[in-house]
């Protein structure tokens, strides 16, 4: 969806809980 | 104001207080605005914010006007995030040749609360499902930055963890966890790991091991797991 909008604040997040970096 | 009135505005040569007060305004445009606002703002309304910051920077401050061209510059931070929370927004930063640059260039540690904003953006960015790997440009700008300034590249990252700010220490773990577990490769993982401890890291975990953050808490386990998996992989 184009119109949709907080990527940066998703990606915020889940490098401050530490989600981001969660190996696959 | 629509988002053409703004771009006209910074069109025009504004200074201090009147800058500061259109970036204020923008940003709560940029936030609170549909996506659509943000498209018109567009890749032109993005190339004025670079083309202030970047002037910004430059500038050397007149002890009369102390402070307002950071709250300036940190202004524009704020609004460039606001910017690339949306696809469009995003595209453009990414399209943009200045925008990651002139980013890495705003890792200041003198003035700690606009760096912690710089570095969780640059870390966010360092993340993103992207063709062009977004964070060998974040990496390479830093080390190209590193190089102008002749000091060690992760030099202003570990001045930032010297600091008093607990945020400002989160958020440099944060890029350095960020940098360093977009990497493919284990070796290129441990020789930035290395490279990180040799200019101090290794001391400063130590000391930022006791202080009660669950902020950093959170970034310090990150970076120990990671480090014990690839030296077991090694």
């Amino acid at each position: 969806d184009d119109d949709e909008t907080g990527i940066m604040d998703g990606l915020l997040e889940a490098l401050q809980s530490g989600a981001a970096f969660k190996r696959k | 104001k629509s988002a053409l009135i703004y771009i006209q505005e910074l069109k025009t040569d504004l200074r201090d207080t009147q800058l500061l007060s259109c970036l204020e305004s923008l940003r709560v445009s940029l936030n609170n605005n549909p996506v659509s606002w943000v498209q018109t703002f567009g890749a032109e309304g993005l190339a004025l914010l670079l083309t202030f910051l970047k002037k910004l920077q430059d500038e050397k401050e007149e002890p009369l006007n102390a402070g307002i061209g950071v709250k300036c510059q940190h202004e524009i931070i704020r609004c460039l995030k606001a910017f690339m929370n949306n696809k469009h927004g995003l595209k453009a930063m990414l399209t943009s040749a200045e925008g990651i640059p002139l980013l890495v260039r705003s890792i200041n540690p003198k003035v700690p609360h606009m760096m912690v904003d710089v570095v969780k953006l640059l870390s966010a960015i360092c993340i993103l499902e992207h063709p062009g790997n977004t964070h060998e440009r974040v990496l390479e700008c830093i080390t190209e930055q590193a190089e102008e300034q002749e000091i060690e590249r992760f030099q202003p990252l570990l001045s930032g963890m010297h600091k008093n700010s607990i945020t400002l220490k989160a958020g440099c773990m944060q890029l350095i966890n960020a940098l360093i577990s977009r990497v493919e490769e284990l070796d290129f993982r441990i020789h930035l790991r290395s490279e990180l401890m040799r200019l101090g890291l290794k001391d400063l975990l130590k000391e930022v091991r006791s202080i009660e953050n669950e902020e950093l808490k959170v970034q310090l386990q990150v970076f120990e797991e990671q480090a014990d998996e690839d030296s077991e992989d090694l």
